[in-house]
């Protein structure tokens, strides 16, 4: 399961701005009860319509739920904290596993990516993400317990390719949260790179407290500080998932 | 709903550890399937009984799933993916909230403390640790989502003090993984103290990495680096928990 606090919301939002810079088409969608995702997008305070009718309402389509963000040049579908009750709702279905995948089949020639930003645990939502998704990026802060919860990630990633969606791969392994002059941290990354090669890109993301004022002003780094690391290295990492995609 | 990465597990860790140096009988409870304090405790490789059983098997008791650690003075009830089937099994019981506190009756008299470390949801399994518990200390990243985060887990805390436990009570704030020289993080901080007053303890425990050497070295700070600002911090939180606890 994927740790807490290492940068999966951050990555969304802000891999998700820079594939929107390079004129890619891009959906974001918030998986999360507390809705993180969707604060970064400065939403209406008059949503109605959220993930979870999507994800209960037979009825709702992608269509319905869709909010734009032009600011960030992005679409994204909001979560708030109605979220918290749709396991409940989901879990006596036929294809409970499926529900997400389905609904967004309509929307996939809408878009160029669909990003999934999950909640750091393992229940029935985040595994309607992976049998939707094609791949899976890992963000990773380069301490033991997040090393950890990488590991059983990959484990339940193997697990849904065999029995759910046989095209999921890991596309990548993103070193976040750096602090570059920690030994510990220097070793985790090290042991990373030694076991997962190529997988693991070549930058990461290096700890600035700068990343912690964008949700408070409903922007991502490419906008509140464009020259920034933390900029540059979330536009590499556009450039890079871009480059791979066209392969 | 609390934040993920915000330091839950090492305040769990590192208090009962102090309380525990300073005399008290420790009970530590690990309510997360990721079983990350669990990890800190050096378990057996052969555990049987985890806190999965306690909440789903009636006949299951306390002293059935007990471990003891005494390499850090304090006794504990471990965690494994097991546990990410527990809601499913609850959620028809009747008095599903209370089944944690019902179980740990028993235990009350063999223990000055019992500290349960949740994880970063808002479901059935934490709604019973609140059920359970007299009090809540809220380890908090003076950050503006981790605040969020607080803020939304305040009002739960007052529902469930309404509807299920009357007794429930904040004890406190602290203030975790403190970025000192970070604008944001005093602006975080003292917007929280000018809000929250005296519930937030007047010491913090500032970021260093030692703190995520702990869980590979299986100690806690004390024992790790005892005389270090994090170990004189979490020996000042349990004085501090102590000294209120005996007003
Ligand atoms: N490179 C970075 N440097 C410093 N702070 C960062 C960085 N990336 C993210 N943060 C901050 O760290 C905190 C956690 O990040 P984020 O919310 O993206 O993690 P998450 O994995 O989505 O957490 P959760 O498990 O709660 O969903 C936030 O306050 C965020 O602004
Ligand atoms: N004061 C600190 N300074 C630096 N690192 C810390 C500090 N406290 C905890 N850490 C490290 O930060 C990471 C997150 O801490 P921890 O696991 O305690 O958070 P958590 O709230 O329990 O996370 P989760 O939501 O995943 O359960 C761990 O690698 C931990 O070792
Ligand atoms: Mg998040
Ligand atoms: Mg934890």
């Amino acid at each position: 399961m994927q740790k807490g606090g290492v940068g999966k919301t951050t990555t969304a939002v802000n891999l998700g701005a820079a594939l929107a810079e390079l004129g890619q088409r891009i959906l974001l969608i918030d998986l999360d009860a507390q809705g993180h995702l969707t604060l970064y997008m400065k939403p209406p305070s008059t949503i109605e319509k959220t993930i979870y009718d999507l994800l209960v309402d037979p009825e709702t389509t992608v269509t319905d739920v869709v909010q734009e963000a032009p600011q960030m040049g992005v679409h994204y579908i909001p979560a708030n904290v109605e979220l918290a009750g749709a396991e409940n709702q989901m879990i006596n279905e036929i294809g409970r596993e499926s529900i997400l995948r389905d609904k967004l089949e309509a929307a996939q020639k809408r878009y160029d990516f669909i990003i999934i930003d999950c909640p750091p645990s393992l229940d029935l939502i985040v595994i309607n993400a992976l049998v939707a998704a094609d791949e899976v990026l890992v963000p990773l802060q380069a301490e033991f317990l997040a090393l950890r919860g990488m590991q059983e990630l990959l484990i339940t990633m193997e697990r849904v390719k065999r029995r759910l969606n046989p095209r999921l791969e890991l596309t990548g392994i993103l070193p976040t949260l750096y602090k570059q002059r920690a030994l510990h941290s220097q070793e985790v990354l090290a042991a990373v790179r030694e076991k997962y090669g190529d997988k693991v890109y070549d930058f990461g993301i290096t700890d600035s407290i700068r990343f912690a004022e964008t949700p408070l002003a409903g922007q991502s780094i490419l906008q509140y500080a464009k020259d920034s690391d933390g900029a540059r290295s979330y536009r590499a990492l556009a450039a890079k998932v871009l480059e791979n995609h066209r392969l």
